[in-house]
């Protein structure tokens, strides 16, 4: 007959209570003889006591034998019918009934394998993570680049602004135009140098 | 056999909460 | 019907189990044994039987006693009746440890995992959408530095046009 070693009880009480049961029957077992021996030891005081008392001590522990013999066979017996109460009713874990410590078996009934595959998404989402981050540094890091460009382009573009208004400052709204109108005045000034230089070579002959 | 029994059985009931305990200190210092 | 309390239980079991010990060694029976000293000390042998009685049942309820409050067993057999209780509407049998340990450990560590991944999940999908404003703040400024660069492109194209002219207005000025 295979022996039940009740370990889902151990766990719970913290001893096996096929122990418990043996514990309590050598209990009551030395309890028993004790209390045997202490009759037999009455009754021999007693007897000491009775004048002409034809009794041996041999033959009062003959009694006590038999006494006991027939009480542990019943002891045992009953104790026999105890212990199997004990183990169904009391130091037993209904089959239909999971230890508190246990209750994540019930509400997450994972295999290894589902196990497994749970913990390889967690790697895979772990690898999403750093390339999030990743992504997030290399995107920022442009975000920062774009700006120190923009504002270069904006300061070259500040710079032609200026001279198009150190120009306007000066009264020609448009550098094109006023470089022309600059070379029309200065070709006209050249025309009036040479008819300078013409009228007095003029004089010098005269 | 006894005492290997209750030995079995006094792991299964401190052992997953210790093991968890790890496991968790774990998770959290890699999601720091 | 209503379970009884297993403390009850155990009581009632140590109870019948004298009743019936205490039945099967009976005074009848007790004095057959001791016949002689009987016959000789009729009440005396009632006072030593009544004894044996008292004294057996009085042992062996300290022993259980002593056990109960050694193994502080009221305590647990009583939270064994709430566990039961509590469990009771399930019918079929439930999980028991496999007999190997990092199976039975998956559903322990279970919680935490899903809870872990639960987390990564938002987390990847919280930085999905920042990355993806990012991104597009990213292009938008793609086309901004475009359009600027467009800008003075044409400004410095503009400015060079004009050296060129004013380099060949200045050119003919220089003529004779």
């Amino acid at each position: 007959m295979s022996v039940d070693p009740m370990t889902y009880e151990a766990q719970f009480f913290g001893f096996t209570p096929q122990t418990c049961m043996f514990r309590i029957y050598i209990a009551f077992q030395d309890y028993l003889f004790e209390v045997m021996q202490a009759v037999e030891q009455v009754i021999l005081k007693k007897m000491e006591g009775i004048p002409g008392c034809d009794i041996t001590p041999v033959q009062i522990r003959k009694c006590t034998e038999k006494f006991l013999c027939f009480m542990k066979g019943h002891f045992d017996n009953l104790f026999g019918k105890m212990e199997q109460l004990f183990l169904q009713m009391i130091l037993r874990i209904p089959p239909n009934i999971l230890l508190p410590e246990d209750k994540c078996q019930e509400m997450y009934p994972y295999s290894e394998e589902e196990f497994q595959l749970l913990q390889k998404e967690i790697k895979e989402l772990q690898e999403k993570c750093k390339v999030e981050m990743y992504t997030k540094q290399a995107l920022l890091a442009e975000l920062e680049e774009q700006k120190i460009v923009e504002d270069k382009l904006k300061q070259t573009l500040t710079l032609f602004d200026e001279l198009e208004n150190v120009g306007r400052d000066h009264g020609t709204s448009d550098f094109r135009e006023s470089l022309v109108s600059v070379v029309q005045n200065s070709r006209k000034l050249q025309d009036i140098r040479d008819n300078v230089e013409k009228e007095s070579k003029r004089l010098k002959i005269s | 056999f006894d005492e290997i029994i209750v030995d079995i059985a006094t792991k299964r009931k401190q052992y997953p909460r210790k093991i968890l305990e790890c496991v968790i200190k774990t998770l959290k210092a890699q999601h720091e | 019907g209503t379970a009884v309390s297993r403390v009850k239980l155990l009581d009632t079991m140590v109870d019948t189990f004298l009743q019936k010990l205490i039945a099967a060694g009976s005074y009848q029976r007790f004095t057959d044994c001791y016949k002689h000293f009987h016959q000789l000390q009729p009440e005396m042998t009632q006072r030593i039987y009544d004894k044996f009685v008292t004294q057996l049942q009085a042992s062996i309820r300290e022993e259980i006693s002593e056990i109960k409050e050694e193994g502080n067993l009221e305590t647990v057999l009583m939270s064994l009746d709430k566990i039961v209780e509590d469990g009771k509407k399930r019918k079929e049998p439930a999980w028991r440890p496999s007999g190997t340990p990092e199976k039975d450990l998956c559903s322990v560590l279970a919680p935490y995992f899903l809870q872990q991944r639960d987390t990564l999940r938002r987390h990847v999908q919280k930085q999905e959408a920042k990355n993806q404003e990012l991104a597009e703040a990213v292009l938008a400024g793609r086309r901004q530095v475009e359009e600027l660069q467009r800008q003075v492109q044409a400004r410095q194209q503009a400015w060079q046009a004009l050296h060129r002219e004013r380099r060949e207005l200045a050119a003919v000025l220089k003529e004779p």
